[in-house]
């Protein structure tokens, strides 16, 4: 998805 | 036992199409207070997010908690068997390692059952922590589908830019650049039609076309659809589903250049 992030990086494993 | 009534079957229909485009499976996570539902695209790029409140349900019985893993295109299969007015029972023993949807047509003169095995699936639970957004934005969810829609023809990532006088949708690409503008409305008799935007401060942030077009597969459940922007923090999709709950898409923006 190009130069997307991802969710990882903003949200913690619960 | 587990057992979720909803009179109209095109509720529970509404919300399949709005989550299978995105995921291939997924966890429902069954408890006393409703049905939940978290899970990843596969690129792990946006999330889905729905919660169906117990209340919401026509009868609603949850003995205790339950995972229960389904196969979405299976479930649409079984789902496509019911009418639009047909009412919808999803059944499950406690430890089952099956799923039974039942639908009644309304003078009752047809009953069908549907069993589906259940998935054991190893998601990943996200915390999401609570965020005070510096741009929301409340627009029809038809509106916001056509802007996705239309921009999404000149190019991959849509710009959304957000002031207090309102949001501007940029895309450019290959054959040129388009901007959808629209103003903030003080149109309080047709709330349904406004356009409002409650700003801290404002935000330009970029995301992939493709996955706003998936997160609109949700428009047939609301008239309206809020978007919550801050500055390098995912975007918040949310549709409200009347009386029952609501379904949020989480979509990671793009790293600046």
């Amino acid at each position: 998805v190009g130069n997307q992030t991802t969710l990882m990086k903003f949200f913690t494993k619960a | 036992m587990f057992e979720a009534r909803l009179t109209s079957a095109a509720t529970l229909k509404k919300v399949l199409e709005a989550v299978k485009e995105l995921l291939n499976e997924a966890s429902f996570d069954c408890s006393d207070s409703g049905i939940q539902l978290q899970a990843m695209d596969n690129s792990h790029v946006s999330l889905v997010s729905l919660t169906l409140r117990s209340d919401g349900f026509d009868k609603y019985r949850c003995d205790r908690s339950l995972t229960m893993g389904m196969n979405l295109a299976s479930m649409s299969k079984i789902l496509k068997c019911a009418n639009n007015d047909d009412t919808v029972t999803i059944k499950a023993q406690d430890d089952a390692d099956t799923v039974t949807f039942v639908f009644e047509s309304k003078k009752q003169e047809k009953i069908s059952d549907y069993e589906m095995k259940l998935m054991n699936l190893d998601q990943e639970h996200l915390g999401i922590p609570e965020t005070d957004f510096s741009c929301v934005i409340r627009m029809p969810s038809v509106e916001f589908a056509r802007i996705v829609r239309d921009l999404a023809q000149f190019g991959e990532t849509v710009l959304i830019c957000c002031t207090k006088e309102g949001v501007k949708f940029s895309v450019s690409g290959d054959v040129g650049s388009a901007n959808v503008k629209l103003a903030q409305t003080n149109n309080f008799d047709k709330e349904e039609e406004s356009v409002s935007i409650e700003m801290q401060e404002p935000v330009s942030l970029s995301f992939a076309c493709q996955y706003l077009i998936s997160f609109t597969k949700a428009t047939p459940l609301s008239p309206r659809v809020q978007l919550s922007m801050s500055s390098n923090v995912p975007l918040v999709v949310e549709y409200e589903i009347a009386e029952l709950g609501y379904i949020r898409y989480y979509l990671a923006p793009k790293i600046e250049d």
